[in-house]
């Protein structure tokens, strides 16, 4: 199980914050994730998904991530979706 | 599963389908119609949602959900990603105009009924899903997970949506109480027919003079998911996890294992391989490999590709029986008093030292009909009218009892003790059969 490449990291961390698993980065503050941050997004994902929570993008989870899928969030906040009908009615 | 606290206030809904998918293998706008009928007819078979075609007219824009085939930006925000990703989308119910809309990406091959492209009903039900008020699944099975599991049915006109999904949907508009369900108006005489697909015809009534299941003699044993098929000529039987049969009759095998040569009349063995749930089936020197009840595409292929050479340095040309032993993982197939063991977790492949002799597997049949094995890992050999039980992990056992197939699997009466002559016998009317007996 060799360790994600830096782009599928990167990329990882984009599918989290599109699918709902990790918040959008904090504008005003440009905060960037944390790393506990992103462990505790995969461990979600991973028991969304029914495979084993290591907290790391090992590889079931990278091809897992790479499965053709619905592209609406698995988590979806109510913030989320207030923000989303908001959106709507503009 | 989830919901998002959004549902329709009412319960007649009308959809329309405002474009067709432009890729191949371009399916019929007819087919496109039948098969989001029965998508929607997933949903309102178990609550008492009505849905509706609007007429082609101009009602077609103020529809509740508009379905449509879209690529790449189509201004909604939310972009596709062409072939694979992201598959589709849909807005979950509410006031608002998009509120239910339901977007394809249009650089999906959307297929219906075969694996080489995006089965389109399993997407839709899963879309309308959203389109009504469902959020993601994470339970198995459920047609809410995200990620795309490829067909769900083999026929759509009866298809039936899981517990958890038939759970979530009646927490927000309750169960169908009306007697019996309005199927969707006559959809055939509107519509064309569903697009063809090999649906298990009515079996014939085998005769049941010819296919006594208290004979025993089976050609193939496997466990399948849990279940148990016991194969004989043209027929099998099925044994649900509950130990009973689904039917005294046999079943035909052509009428519900799709893909098999015409006129099968004997299977050689059959297991479920446990890595991708994919069903094996060996006749002769070619094998099948099956998904669900249909086999895939580009099989048969030869049984050399097993690589299987005897001892004396022949090409195994057919193969007796084959199983995964649950305590270890492995594949066994026996052929000709020899057995080869492989490895399938990822590719599949030989283990070094195989073949061995099958005597290896002490007090139980060199050359059995079938083997299966059970979750407990037991290992269940069957010959003739037969079952030996080789305890989990172990081959040389000293104590192998023979049992009753036709007793214990087929629900027969015990057959009553007969005093054999020039056998040997124990008490009045009982005798004792060697293993070979």
């Amino acid at each position: 199980h060799l360790a994600p490449m830096p782009d599928q990291y990167s990329r990882g961390v984009d599918w989290l914050s599109r699918y709902g698993y990790l918040p959008p980065p904090d504008p005003r503050t440009g905060q960037l994730q944390s790393k506990e941050g992103i462990e505790t997004a995969i461990k979600e994902m991973q028991r969304f998904a029914g495979l084993k929570d290591t907290g790391k993008l090992d590889s079931d989870t990278l091809k897992l991530m790479s499965t053709p899928r619905c592209s609406l969030p698995d988590i979806i906040g109510s913030k989320d979706l207030l923000k989303k009908r908001r959106r709507k009615r503009r | 599963y989830a919901t998002v606290g959004l549902r329709w206030k009412k319960s007649d809904l009308t959809w329309s389908i405002q474009n067709y998918p432009s890729l191949y293998p371009f399916l019929k706008p007819d087919d496109v119609k039948s098969i989001m009928i029965y998508a929607f007819k997933a949903w309102s078979d178990v609550t008492n949602l009505n849905f509706q075609a609007a007429p082609p007219t101009s009602e077609q824009d103020r529809a509740d959900i508009k379905i449509s085939f879209a690529r790449s930006l189509h201004d909604d925000g939310y972009p596709f990603d062409g072939k694979g990703g992201t598959l589709a989308h849909a807005f979950f119910p509410g006031e608002y105009e998009v509120a239910g809309d339901t977007h394809f990406d249009d650089e999906e091959s959307w297929t219906y009924g075969d694996d080489s492209g995006t089965d389109l009903f399993a997407v839709a039900v899963h879309e309308f899903g959203h389109a009504l008020g469902l959020s993601h699944s994470s339970t198995s099975p459920s047609i809410m997970r995200p990620y795309y599991q490829g067909a769900v049915a083999v026929d759509i006109r009866s298809y039936i949506l899981p517990d958890d999904d038939r759970y979530a949907i009646q927490s927000l508009y309750g169960k169908k109480i009306s007697p019996s369900a309005p199927s969707p108006k006559n959809p055939t005489s509107q519509l064309p027919k569903p697009p063809n697909t090999p649906h298990p015809k009515v079996p014939l009534k085998p005769d049941p003079s010819i296919q006594n299941r208290c004979e025993g003699g089976f050609d193939a044993v496997a466990n399948i998911r849990g279940e148990v098929f016991f194969f004989k000529g043209p027929y099998f039987w099925r044994i649900q996890r509950s130990r009973s049969l689904v039917s005294l009759q046999p079943a035909l095998i052509k009428n519900f294992w799709i893909g098999l040569p015409p006129g099968t009349n004997k299977i050689d063995a059959v297991y479920e391989r446990k890595s991708d749930s994919r069903i094996i089936f060996f006749i002769g020197s070619q094998y099948w490999v099956f998904k669900d009840t249909v086999a895939m595409s580009g099989y048969p292929r030869p049984l050399s590709d097993w690589g299987m050479i005897s001892h004396d340095g022949k090409e195994v040309k057919s193969v007796e029986a084959a199983f995964i032993w649950a305590h270890n993982g492995k594949t066994y197939i026996f052929s000709g008093g020899e057995f080869w063991r492989f490895s399938e977790a990822e590719q599949r492949h030989q283990d070094a030292g195989y073949p061995r002799f099958s005597s290896l597997w002490k007090g139980v049949p060199s050359n059995p009909d079938d083997i299966i094995t059970e979750e407990e890992g037991d290992a269940y050999f069957f010959k003739n009218n037969s079952y030996w039980v080789v305890k989990s992990g172990e081959m040389d056992q000293d104590s192998v009892t023979r049992r009753s197939t036709a007793v214990d699997w087929m629900r027969c009466p015990e057959p009553t003790p007969t005093t054999l002559p020039g056998n040997p016998r124990g008490r009045e009317g009982e005798c004792n059969c060697g293993i070979s007996g």
